[in-house]
């Protein structure tokens, strides 16, 4: 085992989530992309937000809005730039 | 389905029938309420109304296989830019391709100015709580900043995904591969396994196996890392610290890895040149694929990590062949002295092999170096565009934006 550097993002496993999964009948295809902007780059945020931006928003927190849009937290992987949730129907 | 958040922005790409526009309203108001971006449609955040003001908002999707299987807004493209333009004006929608064949949609605001008053007459004052974010047409914008510099968004849509090489995407074949791989070194460390950006974040794991006759489908795998991942429980529970040292993978996990390195998707950043690069990837049963990629910047000599933006990535397969498919979306930080746009391209669709592909290039104008077609060094790039292995270029059409560029190409196999 050697340790990870300090730039290697981390990963967390929603076990829970995984337990409970059944994809038998998911069906995948073309996705709908959203993307929304609130600055035009990390370092032009408007006053009043916080100095991490989205970034300072807990996982929980997106867990209300993904389940309106019917998916679950499979795994985070996060690092300094950005976090990536793994997500499923 | 993924989602990417960054400091200044959220990008949520959610397959099959999701309902993906209902999290929007959602969205905004946490951006108000928990990383404390500005709102403009209600006095107070008690307002249940109150949600942040977007800067701009790109919606975009492609043709659906099975339209009258989607929920909600999602039911048609007229309905979706109706739900959009409830919530935002001044949106533009597009339609990019051939209506009678594949094509594209794409919904986009103009960067965002002060909101007026909403129009609706129950909101007389800016402080009505309709819930619509005036966004109206015209360039005013109240950062000065310009989209990030250098940044660039590609994507490639592809289907009619080669059957054969599609069965990888299947918990078959892949525990198959997994458990054949074990026989020829049978406590083989993980790492050994899932080379290249595969690997759990330098922990070692080693995968017990119990196989039964039948099918290797069967078997189970009891993956153990000690790494340092920490364990997410249940949505229900806060994300704490894995209770005790040793906390496990997942099957999904385990084969995702495995698919990642066997059909190459790790090798688009190799960590040979990309050595903090981390996949997370996760194989559906029975089929199905999901990776999430994140490649640090890679650091200076000195140690110091540079200037350039960091990539990200993220892959869908769905390979069951009556309606197979495959997106593979990443940033290009322009600039970049890593993989030239159009290698990633080769090297993805070669992963894949569909019969028909689109690749769309949004690029920002104040990317000197990520080069738009009409700069120099973008023209050789963009001519290296225009030829890809084993495929004919059939339509190329450029939407010119404001601040940026969408090149949309459509290939088919030669």
């Amino acid at each position: 085992t050697f340790s990870p550097s300090e730039g290697t993002p981390h990963l967390t496993i929603n076990h829970d989530v995984i337990a409970d999964l059944d994809s038998t009948n998911a069906f995948e295809g073309p996705e709908k992309l959203l993307e929304v902007w609130f600055a035009p780059s990390p370092d032009a945020l408007p006053a009043g937000a916080k100095p991490n931006g989205l970034k300072a928003v807990a996982s929980d927190t997106w867990v209300g809005m993904l389940d309106m849009v019917n998916c679950k937290i499979l795994s985070v992987l996060d690092s300094e730039h950005m976090d990536a949730y793994l997500l499923s129907e | 389905s993924s989602m990417f958040v960054f400091p200044h922005k959220l990008i949520l790409k959610t397959c099959g029938t999701t309902t993906l526009l209902l999290g929007l309203h959602r969205l905004l108001r946490i951006a108000a309420q928990h990383a404390g971006f500005p709102f403009h449609n209600a006095t107070s955040l008690d307002d249940i109304h109150a949600a942040a003001t977007p800067w701009r908002v790109f919606y975009s999707r492609k043709n659906f296989l099975f339209p009258d299987k989607q929920q909600g807004p999602h039911r048609s493209w007229k309905q979706e830019v109706k739900y959009l333009d409830d919530m935002f004006e001044g949106g533009s929608a597009y339609m990019v391709g051939k209506m009678n064949g594949d094509h594209w949609y794409l919904y986009i605001t103009s960067p965002q100015a002060p909101l007026t008053p909403p129009r609706t007459p129950e909101g007389k004052t800016p402080s009505g709580a309709t819930g619509r974010f005036r966004i109206p047409t015209g360039r005013t914008s109240c950062f000065d900043g310009s989209p990030g510099s250098n940044d660039e968004t590609l994507e490639i849509l592809m289907t009619d995904l080669d059957p054969e090489n599609a069965k990888k995407f299947y918990l078959e074949n892949a525990s198959a591969v997994a458990s054949s791989r074990l026989s020829a070194y049978p406590q083989e460390s993980w790492q050994g396994a899932a080379k290249g950006i595969g690997d759990l974040s330098g922990s070692t794991a080693t995968i017990k196996t119990t196989s039964t006759e039948d099918s290797a489908s069967d078997e189970i795998f009891d993956v153990f890392s000690n790494g340092s991942d920490s364990d997410l429980h249940g949505a229900d529970t806060p994300m704490s610290e894995c209770p005790d040292p040793e906390c496990s993978t997942t099957e999904g996990h385990a084969l995702g890895t495995v698919v990642s390195d066997v059909c190459g998707l790790s090798d688009v950043y190799p960590t040979s040149k990309y050595p903090d690069a981390r996949i997370d990837s996760y194989l559906f049963s029975p089929c199905g694929f999901s990776a999430n990629g994140i490649v640090p910047s890679p650091q200076n000599a000195d140690g110091q990590a540079n200037t350039k933006a960091p990539h990200y990535f993220t892959v869908h397969v769905t390979p069951e062949p009556v309606c197979s498919f495959a997106s593979f979306e990443t940033n290009v930080p322009g600039g970049q002295n890593g993989r030239e746009t159009s290698e990633i391209v080769e090297h993805v669709v070669d992963i894949f092999k569909p019969g028909r592909f689109s690749v769309t290039l949004f690029e920002a104008k104040t990317s000197e170096a990520s080069g738009g077609d009409d700069n120099p060094t973008g023209v050789g790039r963009s001519k290296r565009m225009e030829k890809i292995k084993g495929y004919r270029r059939i339509d190329r059409i450029v939407h010119d934006f404001d601040d940026y560029e969408l090149v949309f190409r459509f290939f088919e196999r030669e």
